[in-house]
């Protein structure tokens, strides 16, 4: 069955980007095909690809101005196709308002994409708006990244509510891929701290791989790379290949 | 002049809560009057200041059940008192978007205060949403917290463009305070690299004091406190202090 993953958590700056593009990386070169959406009208995952001038964005097969096949874009890594975003997608929380059917529109038209990929990772944009609800209408599964603090801890339970809404009344087969605990420094406090609370109260649903702290995941944007291609035996690309192994398994 | 500072940028994670109250409570502390505003859903500068069961929030406030004078409460911080979110805001985007003047309304409700603060800080939710566009009409200034890293300089460009749009349409008065630079660790190249590019775009908008990379400021909201409160002594507890005598001059 075809993974539809969505990486979300409201909380902004937590790593859904980071998580999106080496979770995509590292699936891809353990050959499976993957395709990443950027749903973000912050095109952050797109940059962080090297992507430059797409010819067509997510927001044109949303307003229907496209088609998906001609917005898929190769990158870099092999297995790895992408559909970029923009910046004209910040209007499309409220033109989608609008549309009837406005939850669904993106889980339509994923349904029209040629090329049967093993994986599709959508990237979210830190709230619970439109964008977000449709990926999480589409998927069937849902990455939860939390960085290792206490802002993204206490809105946890918040986002799990969400989501389990979302499932009783639009989405009955979402499920929850699972929580991975991001920025993690084993040096401060508050991290280990996180660490215990979350794993005390999620127990197996939070990854035994966790990413630490690590430059590389900071540095590898600005080249359009992920982790992997810039910087292979980094602590922060060697997290998100035995990650990507858990996800796998 | 009252103050009515918006303290904002779409990317998640930069530091608006953390800059929000750090810069709330160090102008509070130099003799001055400060009200804070919760916008954010997720509650995050309500629960970094303690405040457990709001009589009224900002919610209740817009929807106009509550008039803001009710939703005012104290705070800890002597000469600081804050109007709290909850998580009913999150449907606040959709409500407002049908109510005639949307962009406006809380403009309208700050109008309304009974007391005359020097100083209004707004925190700003990640998105440039209606909350946070209602945020920059009521605004004399806002205050943009840059991350030092490579996604948050990305999009800085294109926060500015869009505060320039609100000015020529919407709010003529709006200027820019200042940006400041937040997590800023002199050992990382990423970071000195950022620091360098932003400083010679921007040149006098950016301030002097940068916040540097501080567990205290991490710490700090897991006990309801800003870090003047938590640890006084501490380089982020500081830094903001700093900062705060920058904006005041
Ligand atoms: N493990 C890590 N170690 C060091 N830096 C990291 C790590 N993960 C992410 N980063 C950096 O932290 C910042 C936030 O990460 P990222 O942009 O991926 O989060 P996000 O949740 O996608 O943010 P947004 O809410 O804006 O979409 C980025 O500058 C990123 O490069
Ligand atoms: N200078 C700093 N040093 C260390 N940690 C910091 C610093 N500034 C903020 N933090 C921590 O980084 C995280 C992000 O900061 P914060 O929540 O203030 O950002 P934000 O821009 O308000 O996020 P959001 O986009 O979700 O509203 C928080 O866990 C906060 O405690
Ligand atoms: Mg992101
Ligand atoms: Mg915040």
């Amino acid at each position: 069955m075809k993974k539809i993953i969505a990486v979300a958590n409201q909380k902004g700056g937590v790593g859904k980007t980071t998580t999106s593009i080496n979770v995509s990386a590292s699936i891809a070169l353990a050959q499976h095909s993957v395709l990443l959406v950027d749903l973000d009208p912050q095109a952050n995952a797109t940059s962080g690809m090297g992507i430059q001038t797409p010819k067509a964005t997510i927001y044109d097969c949303l307003m229907a101005r496209a088609i998906m096949d001609e917005a898929i874009v190769t990158t870099e890594v092999s297995g790895l196709d992408m559909i970029a975003s923009g910046s004209d997608l910040a209007g499309a929380e409220i033109e989608l308002s609008s549309i009837s059917g406005r939850e669904e529109v993106l889980k339509n038209i994923l349904g029209n994409i040629e090329k049967d990929y093993e994986w599709i990772i959508l990237d979210c944009p830190p709230a619970l708006g439109l964008l977000t609800i449709n990926a999480l209408v589409s998927a069937n599964s849902v990455l939860i990244p939390v960085q290792c603090e206490y802002y993204a801890m206490e809105g946890l339970g918040r986002l799990i509510g969400n989501i389990d809404r979302i499932k009783e009344s639009i989405n009955p087969n979402l499920e929850l891929e699972g929580i991975v605990l991001t920025m993690y420094d084993s040096r401060i406090n508050l991290s280990r701290q996180v660490e215990k609370e979350i794993r005390e109260y999620f127990g197996e649903k939070v990854y035994q791989s966790m990413i630490p702290r690590n430059v590389s995941l900071a540095e590898s944007p600005s080249y359009g790379k992920p982790a992997l291609l810039y910087n292979a035996a980094s602590s922060g690309s060697r997290a998100y290949v035995d990650l990507a192994k858990e996800m796998i398994a």
